[in-house]
């Protein structure tokens, strides 16, 4: 049972994470405009900025973590804002779009210079979420557990930002159950994703380092 | 541009809520 300060709670998060998304038009521009590849890196890395501003704005609003040491509110969104990026990232992608709009996304980024090794694993976890089909609470919470995980690097007071994260696992565990009765692993799989994106943080990393050298 | 501007920076600045900087 979700009590109503968890449901004031995921009422909260939901909206700062529907609030606060890419301006309109960078999304406008990835859809209309054809680029070759460096202009593809330029966008995606415009696109990137904005998105981890986007994250920052969401992150304000989850309750308590502006009451976090500052530097440990840096060290956290420093630590996850790739992870979130591309959580995100896959959430547009499985989303309903008109005709045409996820194969041209793809396109974009196959063609900016990222190396097939990095691409595949990139695409088999936006299938994996993709597969989950995930309610918008799901997502908003899910994103936030990823961004309060306590053991990102120079986090000082892990124990604050634990029982941060434990409060909204909490929330995310009993909407998991409520939302599908029929599938008891399902909070189980959705934490399993968040296992998969620390090893895309890794990929991340060299590939940045392999895309810069291109 | 925002492509060389390091990841730290983007987010001090977007914590303080200058985003325009």
């Amino acid at each position: 049972e979700i009590t109503k300060e968890q449901q004031a709670l995921m009422k909260l998060i939901v909206d700062a994470y529907n609030k606060h998304q890419i301006p309109h038009d960078f999304a406008k521009k990835l859809l209309q405009e054809q680029y070759g590849a460096e202009e593809n890196f330029l966008l995606l890395t415009e696109v990137a900025t904005s998105q981890v501003q986007v994250l920052v704005e969401f992150t304000k609003s989850i309750p308590g973590f502006l009451s976090l040491d500052h530097e440990d509110q840096i060290a956290l969104l420093k630590g996850s804002a790739v992870e979130a990026t591309y959580l995100r990232s896959a959430q547009v992608l499985s989303k309903k779009m008109p005709t045409g709009h996820v194969q041209l996304l793809e396109e974009r980024i196959r063609k900016s210079g990222i190396s097939e090794e990095f691409i595949t694993p990139m695409f088999s976890f936006y299938k994996s979420i993709g597969e989950l089909h995930m309610v918008q609470e799901e997502q908003a919470l899910l994103t936030a557990v990823t961004v309060l995980t306590p053991d990102r690097p120079y986090v000082k007071d892990q124990q604050a930002v634990e029982r941060l994260q434990e409060t909204m696992l909490d929330v995310l565990r009993k909407l998991c159950a409520l939302q599908h009765p029929q599938e008891p692993q399902y909070f189980a799989r959705l934490l399993g994703r968040l296992t998969e994106l620390r090893t895309l943080n890794h990929y991340h990393a060299e590939m940045l380092t392999s895309w810069r050298t291109n | 541009p925002a492509s060389n501007l390091g990841l730290e920076d983007i987010i001090r600045k977007a914590l303080m809520g200058n985003l325009e900087d």
